[in-house]
């Protein structure tokens, strides 16, 4: 698993629910960190 | 060798299962077609470590193999002919069977738009994989992102080029594959990351609207859209998840809209620029009941037009739900009212009732210039829809 999908399937109690919590902070911030480089790579691969 | 290998987890896949479960959605995974053997084979390995562990987590799953089978050559450098994917797909249902997938679907090949090339891959998929696939997939864009114009998505001739694309794909599957479903397995207005500025405003639902509408009318009975959170402009919600004019539309369109379609036609000079649909209405709404129909309409006419509904419906009662851009007359608006109110949402969580207005008896249905909306009728008591 990457950091985030560990550190987000760590933090819920009961993984196998729809009751999830909210995303660990520095999950998000990280998510949003790397979303543009994400987003630049999909954009591309769309044009193409 | 532009691609860098991607890996999915066990807890990728626990959490996009998770996803599409608790939004009740039914999860379609596309499987690596690319991954084959030396004689160009697909190479079903790979592929069975992640059935292996779906099956362990008992994941109702079902699946696609490859993606736009037409750009394999340009993407990846690899051709493969609609025989050996054919093929491949037959050796793809024959290990669902084995697995604990026993009634997981298969769809493909979801190919892009019809040409000379792609037309002949797919006669040839279909002639020899097409007996094991639950429904033929196609994909549609109306033009390329990065030029389109708002005229374009304003233009009827555009509009109706949906027509002539669907209707090649229902004639080679008439001439191979006769009685098969036809699904749109990715649509949206624009390729390429949709058109900037257009694709995630209000404009863009006419191209929607019009899609949904005429993909019913023909046949086509589930329409996936591209995209639901991405990259580029035709996303459902932005990157801070809060809806745009797409979503608010697909979900009226959802809550109003039954699978039923009837016939419905405008009497007026210019009827491609007045467009009209006919529904019955979403049964499990809870304010309608089986018997009303949906009416719904696009006004491509810069002034206001007014329908009057045949004498056998026009006493009925009648709501609207028009939906207009939050700006007067921008069009390019990221935000929408309905019936006069801006849509937003309650809170994180929580969605806005989408309340319609009821019209006095008898009166014509307005729509204003390039706008688009529905209209119940209820009490319609129609047979077809009891």
């Amino acid at each position: 698993s990457s950091f985030e999908e560990r550190s987000y399937w760590e933090a819920q109690v009961n993984p196998d629910t729809c009751n999830l919590g909210p995303i660990p902070s520095a999950v998000k911030g990280q998510l949003q960190l790397e979303w543009p480089v994400q987003e630049e790579l999909l954009l591309k691969e769309q044009h193409q | 060798n532009k691609y860098k290998n991607g890996t999915f987890t066990k807890s990728t896949v626990d959490m996009l299962y998770s996803f599409a479960k608790c939004s009740g959605l039914d999860l379609i995974f596309g499987i690596n077609a690319l991954i084959r053997k030396s004689n160009l084979q697909w190479d079903s390995s790979n592929a069975k470590l992640f059935l292996d562990y779906c099956t362990s987590q008992k994941y109702n799953i079902s699946w696609e193999l490859g993606n736009e089978p037409n750009s394999f050559r340009k993407k990846s450098g690899i051709y493969i002919k609609g025989s050996q994917l054919g093929k491949d797909f037959i050796k793809l249902h024959s290990l669902l069977k084995t697995y604990y997938f026993k009634n997981a679907k298969l769809f493909g090949p979801d190919i892009g738009q019809l040409r000379k090339n792609s037309e002949k891959l797919l006669r040839s998929f279909l002639n020899v994989g097409g007996e094991v696939i639950d429904a033929i997939t196609w994909h549609h864009y109306y033009v390329n992102g990065r030029n389109a114009t708002q005229e374009d998505f304003l233009n009827p001739e555009v509009l109706d080029t949906f027509i002539f694309s669907a209707q090649k794909i229902f004639q080679v599957v008439k001439e191979t594959r006769p009685g098969k479903k036809i699904w749109l397995g990715e649509t949206s207005s624009a390729y390429g990351g949709g058109a900037p500025k257009l694709s995630d405003t209000y404009t863009a639902g006419f191209t929607w609207l019009d899609k949904l509408g005429l993909s019913a009318k023909m046949g086509i009975e589930v329409v996936m859209r591209q995209v639901f959170f991405g990259a580029g402009n035709y996303h459902l919600v932005d990157r801070n998840f809060d809806p745009l004019p797409d979503y608010w539309l697909s979900l009226l369109f959802k809550q109003l809209v039954g699978t039923k379609v009837l016939a419905a036609s405008v009497k007026s000079p210019d009827k491609q620029k007045l467009r009209l649909y006919l529904h019955c209405t979403n049964n499990k709404h809870p304010k309608y009941k089986e018997g009303d129909l949906t009416l719904y309409a696009l006004n491509l006419h810069n002034d206001t037009k007014y329908l009057q509904l045949p004498p056998h419906l026009s006493d009925k009662r009648v709501e609207k739900y028009i939906l207009q851009p939050s700006g007067y007359k921008n069009l390019l608006s990221q935000s929408v009212k309905l019936n006069g109110h801006i849509l937003k949402m309650v809170d994180d969580k929580t969605l806005p009732e989408l309340i319609g207005k009821p019209l006095c008896r008898g009166c014509p249905l307005t729509l204003p210039p390039f706008s688009y909306g529905f209209f119940v009728i209820i009490n319609a008591k129609v047979v077809t829809c009891i």
